[in-house]
């Protein structure tokens, strides 16, 4: 299974949601490959590596200069590999955007090392560039992320929107589940925003709910996922719960 | 004066902090336009327009079919005018990629109405394309808006890198200033990042500091800035001072 996470809203818990979640299937014994396909490359320094001393980056893969496996690394979590990214990628927009297939360089990229996985997560940018078109052409599920907060909420149909929009100009077929984030139960807008998502939604809408927890973002500044750190913080077990869920996802498509 | 809000770090506080301090500044009498340079719309709607019915927005300028002051709207607050987006202008980045002088293009279209104006703030999209260079290119001061976490802080140097690189090859001149938002101080990572942003950017950081505060969050569900939700919030109190501060920066360059 390929699952990219996505959301054109920045700060809505891509990053915290696609190396937990990767993290999460790496310890139920499932090998796991972790792509980080931002220019930002918050997935990389959240897993302990040095941005600047990479010896391969997905910026490479995607150019067609490295196969994808010269550029996986090992990590701390058992079962678990990532491709790192760095600001090299910045500038792919630009220069791939006249390659020909430039939405599948992505797919042709994983295909020959798919098969070694269980699991693929991809950690997208905050915007709906070439790089995040590559990573739905690539996926068989999408993970969109949703802080329960209002500007996260009130752009949640114009992403659905031009996710379709996609698949019909790129013929291609994948589902997508919606997960809530920073949930503060102690808030009448992260209340609201649970109860409006649901309703609007339904059965796209995760069981699993993540609850804020400054755990989950102090795990980064040590190189380590949230449920490594903390493997007892609530965060860290709704992080293990939405691993499970999504395994187990039914396809709804 | 023309103020970009701006971090390539999704979710920092980048469209709060614009509608606010546009805001605030309105409220001091000066008059003000706010530019909504992201295709997300969130300062639109956090203003309380519909991003569906909008006679014109800011991708009508940039490419060029309306004048700046055709595309114009009233505010509820006073002495604030605001220039709308909406998806229009996901498409800008790429279209306008071909254009001649595509860097200068929000620079030119703002020239013309720079005299009827005391402040201008223009809103960014969570990346560095073609959007948020034109911004540069159209400022004299920028403002980064980092949240007090640690993704936010730890792409802070890159940011600046970029930022130089956009200086020397665009020939033209800015300074800017850090702000810091959401900042929790029963939390130790808060603190830890508080610190070290002033050890490591010294004068470059404003003495203001933004709290966190779910009024603020809650402000855009009214379509009104936080300031006018609820002037006496202490966010709201910062939002002010962080104007008046920037108001009366002396430039650093
Ligand atoms: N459950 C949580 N509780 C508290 N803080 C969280 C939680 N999840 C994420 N965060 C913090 O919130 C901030 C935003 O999260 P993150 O960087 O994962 O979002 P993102 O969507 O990947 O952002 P971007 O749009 O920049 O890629 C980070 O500082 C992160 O540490
Ligand atoms: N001081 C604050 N206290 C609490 N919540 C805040 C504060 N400032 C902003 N927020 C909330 O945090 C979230 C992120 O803020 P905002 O959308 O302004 O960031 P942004 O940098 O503009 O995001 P993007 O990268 O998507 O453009 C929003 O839900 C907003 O309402
Ligand atoms: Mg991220
Ligand atoms: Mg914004």
């Amino acid at each position: 299974m390929i699952v990219s996470v996505l959301n054109n809203k920045g700060g809505t818990g891509k990053t915290t949601s696609a190396v937990n979640i990767a993290a999460a299937t790496a310890q139920r014994g499932k090998k796991t490959l972790l792509v980080d396909l931002d220019p930002q490359g918050n997935a990389t320094t959240g897993l302990g590596f040095e941005k600047a001393t990479l010896p391969a980056t997905i910026y490479n893969v995607l150019s067609q200069t490295r196969r994808a496996d010269e550029a996986m690394l090992g990590t701390k979590v058992e079962n678990l590999w990532l491709i790192p990214s760095n600001l090299d990628l910045a500038g792919a927009e630009v220069e791939l955007s006249s390659a020909p297939g430039r939405e599948y360089l992505l797919r042709e990229a994983l295909a020959t090392s798919k098969g070694n996985y269980d699991t693929i997560v991809i950690d997208c940018p905050p915007n709906i560039g070439l790089l995040t078109l590559n990573a739905l052409v690539a996926s068989d599920l999408l993970l969109i992320p949703v802080q329960c907060e209002y500007y996260p909420m009130e752009g949640l149909p114009t992403l659905l929107k031009v996710m379709d929009l996609v698949k019909s100009r790129l013929k291609t077929e994948f589902d997508y589940r919606i997960l809530l984030t920073m949930y503060d139960r102690r808030t009448a807008l992260s209340r609201r925003v649970l109860e409006q998502v649901r309703t609007n939604f339904d059965e796209r809408v995760m069981k699993t709910v993540i609850p804020r927890s400054v755990r989950m973002a102090e795990a980064p500044s040590k190189g380590q996922p949230g449920i490594v750190f903390r493997p007892k913080n609530t965060a860290s077990e709704q992080y293990r719960s939405a691993a499970r869920e999504l395994l187990e996802t039914p396809p709804l498509a």
